[in-house]
């Protein structure tokens, strides 16, 4: 079977200055991925070792580069999932490591479960010793920039939405 | 959000997605990226695809088993993914993006936003863009 690898960065109106770093972002990681797949590894490290690669730069909104929240703090989410046994792991809302697909791949290899949260999955990671970091080391000067933007104008739009809402209603992940 | 999907020597097919979310956003709303048949799916027997986007919208489609659905029906590969993010987009009013890798080694790819930056290597030939009909091609 000849190996394929498709890669995706987020779907939205990406700022030229950032266009050139971001075709650059998958354009790394698909070769990672391609040259583990044509040593004969799996598709299951292939893809791990890609979303880690992207994760890692910066300019890609997961991992470092990751939005902030209205607490102006990170949360995280992530998945994978294995075609062949159908298993499958998730994390969602972690703060305080690096790379959370690898630990949505602890979730699915090493445990029952297929998507631990918040608390859990952070104590999770503690139990799997994954480095803890601080979470102010994910976060970049543009992502504060587009937060405190947010913070300023965050009751403009609540105003025109009534004051119905607390987070933007539009905005892509 | 970033993603990837592959197949390797042996036909099998895994997917994987991952996410900071969006600026704002409430604290504990959670996107479609961790939510197995939303944001991921994979299985040998059809395929894999990771999506990206609105969140809420493609939580609401179930878009990666949607397209998964549609492969399993016969439909190829790209014309599932561009019909799904069309469904999204008439159905929710949702904007995204998705890669897929059908059980037959098909790649695929689309997305209803400005941009999105994907890539393919296939062949010992990588294939990358980031506008729409942008398609930029090199041996490895």
């Amino acid at each position: 079977v000849e190996p394929v690898v498709v890669i995706h960065g987020g779907a939205w109106a990406i700022p030229e200055n950032i266009s050139d770093a971001s075709r650059n972002g998958v354009k790394l990681a698909a070769r990672k991925a391609y040259e583990i797949l044509k040593h004969g590894g799996s598709a299951l490290d292939a893809v791990e070792a890609a979303v880690v690669i992207l994760e890692d730069e910066p300019v890609f909104d997961a991992g470092k580069g990751s939005c902030l929240n209205a607490a102006g703090l990170i949360e995280m989410d992530a998945s994978i999932m294995d075609g062949t046994s159908l298993k499958a792991g998730a994390v969602a809302a972690v703060a305080n490591i690096s790379n959370p697909i690898c630990l949505a791949r602890m979730v699915m290899e090493q445990t029952d479960h297929c998507l631990l949260v918040g608390e859990g999955a952070n104590m999770f990671a503690n139990e799997c010793n994954v480095p803890s970091v601080d979470p102010s080391s994910l976060v970049t000067e543009a992502c504060l920039e587009e937060w405190q933007t947010f913070e300023k104008y965050k009751s403009a739009v609540d105003s025109l939405f009534n004051n119905q809402i607390t987070s933007l209603p539009l905005g892509h992940d | 959000t970033v993603g990837a999907v592959a197949m390797d020597a042996n036909g099998r097919i895994a997917a994987a997605t991952s996410t900071g979310g969006i600026t704002g956003k409430r604290v504990g709303r959670v996107g479609d990226s961790p939510l197995i048949g939303s944001g991921t799916y994979a299985i040998d027997e059809i395929g894999g695809v990771s999506c990206t986007g609105h969140g809420e919208s493609i939580i609401k489609i179930c878009l990666a088993k949607h397209i998964i659905c549609l492969m399993e029906s016969g439909m190829k590969a790209q014309e599932a993914v561009e019909q799904s993010l069309q469904l999204m987009n008439s159905r929710v009013k949702g904007a995204g993006g998705a890669i897929c890798i059908s059980a037959s080694g098909e790649p695929a790819f689309h997305f209803t936003t400005e941009r999105m930056a994907w890539a393919i290597a296939k062949a010992d030939v990588l294939s990358w863009g980031l506008d729409p009909k942008e398609s930029n091609v090199e041996k490895m």
